[in-house]
């Protein structure tokens, strides 16, 4: 969990 | 390859339109390491396909994992996928388990 906390969140991309 | 994954699921999504119309976020080094589909377009061949739902994560495209695909990476793949004109169709090896 803070693991998680530490990885940044992604772009949306659209396709 | 994928089928060791419990719940997956394939969905063969035919190119019955111009677009895919789906908006995937995640890939690897995300908070979500897998993409998963956050957005499905009206009129958008997934759309029409009537199977991909926002929530599923994209397992495989075509066969080819992508697991360990950074985001930019992962999206190439899915936009190459559906501009190839050697298929009709693009394959998704999809699961609802996150």
């Amino acid at each position: 969990r803070e693991k998680r906390l530490t990885l940044p969140p992604s772009e949306i991309t659209l396709l | 390859p994928g089928l060791l994954e419990p719940t997956s699921c394939l969905i063969r999504v035919a190119k019955s339109a111009p677009t895919l119309g789906i908006a995937i976020e995640g890939g690897a080094n995300t908070r979500q390491p897998l993409p998963r589909i956050v957005t499905i377009q009206r009129g958008g061949s997934a759309h029409n396909c009537g199977k991909l739902k926002v929530g599923h994560v994209i397992l495989e495209v075509n066969g080819t994992t992508l697991r360990g695909k950074e985001h930019r990476a992962a999206a190439r793949i899915i936009a190459e996928a559906f501009k190839a004109k050697e298929k009709d169709h693009v394959d998704f090896l999809v699961t609802e388990f996150n």
